[in-house]
Order: C-alpha cells, then structure tokens, then sequence
C-alpha cells in the first residue's frame, strides 16, 4: 500500500513503540 | 510483631494479589501469576527494585535502554497510573488487561484515543495527529515530502473529524474505528493468550505448597 493512500492511524500503529509484544520475548 | 517468615517470598511495592487483579482484569490467576514471573524479569533487567523504569521498559522493547520513542513513552505513561514514573505490578496487570484478546473492545478503543490524545485534552488535535505521523517517520525508513504528509493528515482528519471542529472526539474515534478496526488491531496481544505456557509459573507454586 502506498504510503499516501494509507490512514494516518494507520501509519502510526505500526510504530515500533507500539508493539508491546517485544516485551514478551525471551 | 512482624512475621518472620524464613521462607517468605519477597513482595516488592506496589504487589497485588494474583485473585484481586484476576478479578478486575480478564486473566486468570494462574496468568497473573505468570506476569508477575514476565514482570521480576523486566524490573530487575537495569535496577532491582521490583518496579518496571522508563530504561527498564525500553530496554525491553527496543533492546537498548537509551532508544526514545513517542509511542514507547506514551504506552508508558498511560501504565504508570499513579504517575509517580514507575510501573508497579497492579498498573502492569491491569494495562495489560486492555491488551488481553477477550477485553472488551470499548476499553481498547478508549486506550488507543488516550494514546493519541498526547496532551490529554480529552480530543486528538490535528497537530497532535501530525506530530505523531513525523514521529513515526523518524523512527522508520519511510521519507515522505511535507506536501505528502500533510495530505495524508488532512484526508484522515476530514475522515475522523464528522464534526468538522477542528478535533477529534472519543465519540468520533470510536465511529472512525468501527469503521477502520484495523486501527486498534495492535491493542490485542494474542500472545497474552499462551502467557502461561510462555511463563510457567513453577515456582510460584511451589512456593505455596511449602508454606501449606
């Protein structure tokens, strides 16, 4: 998906910041 | 007299009690027994103090201590509940409760606009939106030209903003994510799930047969 079509909440939920599930790692 | 218990298992400050927090959150006891397991792991990693630090929860996320994020800080600050800079095991629990798969989608959608509310006015400002699209640039490979940027703020807006006041609403976020419930697709953690396979909580058992 071209980035100018996307949502802009969108773009942002992909942050890496927002990806708890690193926590869970071992 | 205080209990002198040899064997007594050390409870840090801000410790709950597994059946208090199961009650309130959509784990089982046997799965906040195996946060508090996650939980030892993350708040010993820098300082051991029982407590979940900025660095602590940074390190865990971005495996360097130092990283700054907008979004890491944010998830932060929403799970320091007491804001005191700290994340204490009950705010650990219970924030994560939202993330569990069977929360109920009305406090992930309301934790999302918390998330994006980034000066806590009770609505998502355009600048704020726009704030959080460059920080997301800047953490990604991702170049796009001011004109881009803007337009893609803009058109999101215009989506989200029914009202047309300039902001967004709880109420216009949660109409804008029922239409768009990709939005809110990172506010479920499938691995919470298996949390208890991930984290056995042996130990903890144990511990509880001993003192029986």
């Amino acid at each position: 998906v071209a980035p100018v079509t996307m949502n802009a909440f969108e773009l942002i939920s992909t942050s890496q910041g927002l990806n708890l599930s690193s926590l869970f790692e071992k | 007299m205080g209990c002198f218990c040899s064997k007594g298992v050390k409870r840090t400050p801000g410790y709950e009690e597994p059946t208090v927090l199961a009650a309130e959150t959509p784990f089982t006891v046997s799965e906040v027994e195996a946060l508090y397991e996650l939980f030892k792991k993350l708040s010993s990693s820098i300082i051991d103090d029982g407590l979940i630090h900025k660095e602590e929860f940074n390190l865990a996320l971005f495996r360097n201590r130092n990283k700054r994020n907008l979004f890491a800080d944010r998830i932060f600050d929403l799970f320091d509940v007491k804001r005191n800079g700290v994340i204490e095991f009950g705010e650990f629990v219970r924030s994560l409760g939202v993330f569990h798969p069977n929360a109920p989608i009305e406090d992930k959608i309301a934790f999302a606009f918390r998330l994006y509310d980034l000066r806590n006015t009770g609505s998502i400002e355009q600048e704020e939106l726009k704030e959080m699209v460059l920080a997301l640039l800047h953490e990604s490979d991702l170049v796009l030209s001011e004109d881009v940027i803007e337009t893609i703020v803009d058109k999101t807006f215009s989506q989200a903003d029914a009202k047309g006041d300039g902001k967004i609403d709880q109420e216009e976020w949660k109409e804008f994510v029922s239409k768009n419930p990709s939005l809110i697709r990172n506010m479920t953690l499938p691995y919470l799930k298996d949390i208890t396979l991930a984290f056995p909580s042996f130990v903890l058992r144990s511990e509880v047969e001993d003192s029986e």
